[in-house]
């Protein structure tokens, strides 16, 4: 970004990347920020939008550490990132919800509550998107995204879908959404915490049994919460997070981003000089935010969704797959805050009509360079890759085999050519009953 | 009340959600001056500028 070429020159335009401000009209006074990049490769590639979870964290953690074009080196320049996101995509990320990163309001009452306020937010920009880059907006769109994105995503998903068959505004050729170690249906993944924990060697058996105490009340607390309520959700949330918090009493200091590592005392990652990059002057120069500051994650942003925390968004998956569109659920298998079991057992829980096929189908080794990266299991429109040797953050861990996941998955080529089948359908169960 | 239940100090201050969040920031070294970016009107230039803007503005850089 220093160095930056005059403004309004052919040239810039040649590299293909540009960041932007998007009005909110749903607002008092907000504006979101954006990072689009050209695809490096094909211009005719899809568009991908990458939404970064917290809640309340910028999307620039995932650009400059995930799958970004660029990596930040020590002395602050820049270095391309040979598995950037962009290598197979026409790449998004938005600061949101709005509040974080560059992102900004003049009126508190703007900052969201529930996936409502997102899902509108995001619909609206992206319509003013392809209104701005109308040559993108037939191609193959997909919404990725991680973490707390887990919630972002299908209701994102849910909006462009509804606007879609109501004819609103641009149609937005939506292919897929894709959830990396996600927050999805907490019912679910949370009673999921024990067991993984006790599977990984985390806790002890007694341990287990104690917090498995909490989780009829977990559960009775997110049946009170349901797709609505709002003190009973945060009452849930305290309720369901003894079950977090429980297994991080007994687990010995792991991070629980990634069980394979601690965290040195309270630091368990170093994205530290994201901030330093992004507060330089010529840097915000380049990117046009003038005096705005960059609110890296953000703690208002965080609070705002503790009453949408608890809330199941599982709900609205069934009739996106029932309409043709592809779901991706992806978990690194070291996470433990968003683990592979419990994604994998709302995956298979879901009430849809390939349900019984998708349970039955066999799990294939997902292979990268001919090697074993994952395990996949897929049916229809639906699949879960558990993917080796990751922790939370894919992409960061595991760029290659991501890189790769993106495109064999939007290619619909997923179990790839040289995928060996050598399990059998009772080891399928084995990515859920195994406990 | 489900702490008394579980004989459980989960509940302490460390856990309630302030305390998260800051925890989360923390935990990935990271420094935001601000809790949220909520700026003033009446002191940006930015936001005097507001009214005249289209709904998107987009540059190219380097």
């Amino acid at each position: 970004f220093p160095n930056i070429i005059s403004d309004g020159g052919a040239t810039v335009e040649d590299l293909g990347h540009h960041a932007g401000y998007f009005k909110l009209p749903k607002s008092q006074g907000a504006r979101m920020f954006y990072f689009f990049f050209e695809s490096r490769k094909k211009k005719d590639a899809p568009v991908v939008i990458w939404l970064t979870g917290g809640p309340g964290c910028s999307s620039e953690l995932a650009m400059f550490y995930e799958n970004g074009p660029f990596k930040i080196d020590k002395n602050m320049s820049l270095a391309w990132n040979e598995y950037g996101w962009d290598q197979a995509s026409n790449l998004l990320y938005v600061d949101q919800p709005v509040g974080t990163g560059f992102s900004y309001t003049t009126d508190k009452s703007d900052i969201r509550h529930d996936e409502t306020g997102v899902s509108d937010d995001l619909y609206d920009f992206l319509q003013a998107f392809f209104a701005e880059h109308p040559e993108l907006a037939n191609k193959d769109f997909y919404i990725t995204g991680e973490s707390y994105a887990g919630h972002y995503i299908p209701a994102f998903a849910a909006r462009v879908h509804k606007g879609n068959r109501a004819n609103e505004g641009v149609h937005v050729n939506l292919k897929g959404f894709a959830i990396g170690n996600g927050l999805t249906d907490p019912a679910i993944q949370y009673p999921a915490y024990p067991d993984y924990a006790l599977e990984m060697g985390l806790i002890t058996q007694a341990e287990h049994d104690r917090l498995e105490k909490i989780v009829p009340l977990c559960e009775l607390s997110i049946k009170l919460c349901g797709t609505d309520g709002t003190t009973s959700c945060l009452a849930s949330y305290l309720v369901c997070n003894t079950l977090f918090t429980g297994v991080m009493k007994h687990a010995g200091g792991v991070n629980h981003y990634d069980i394979r590592k601690k965290c040195e005392g309270s630091l368990c990652y170093d994205f530290s000089n994201m901030e330093k990059f992004l507060n330089l002057q010529s840097v915000r120069k380049s990117l046009g935010v003038g005096d705005i500051e960059f609110v890296s994650c953000s703690t208002s942003v965080y609070q705002a969704m503790l009453q949408d925390w608890m809330r199941n968004l599982e709900v609205g998956i069934p009739t996106l797959l029932e309409d043709g569109i592809n779901l991706l659920v992806y978990a690194g298998e070291y996470d433990l805050i968003c683990n592979w079991l419990g994604n994998s057992r709302w995956v298979n829980a879901m009430e849809w009509s390939g349900k019984e096929n998708f349970k039955a189908s066999k799990e294939v080794p997902f292979v990268v360079d001919g090697k074993e990266a994952g395990k996949l299991k897929s049916y229809g429109q639906l699949s879960f890759l558990k993917v080796h040797d990751a922790g939370h953050m894919v992409p960061m861990d595991q760029p290659k085999a991501a890189l790769e996941m993106l495109k064999g998955w939007m290619e619909n080529s997923l179990t790839g050519v040289d995928a060996v089948t050598t399990s059998t359908t009772t080891e399928g169960e084995d990515l859920v009953a195994q406990m | 009340s489900s702490s008394t239940l579980l004989n459980d100090r989960s509940f302490e201050i460390s856990n309630l959600p302030l305390s998260r969040a800051e925890k989360l920031i923390r935990e990935l070294n990271l420094f935001p001056k601000l809790d949220v970016n909520v700026i003033d009107v009446t002191d940006s230039t930015l936001a005097s500028a507001e009214e005249e803007v289209p709904s998107i503005v987009e540059r190219s850089f380097r």
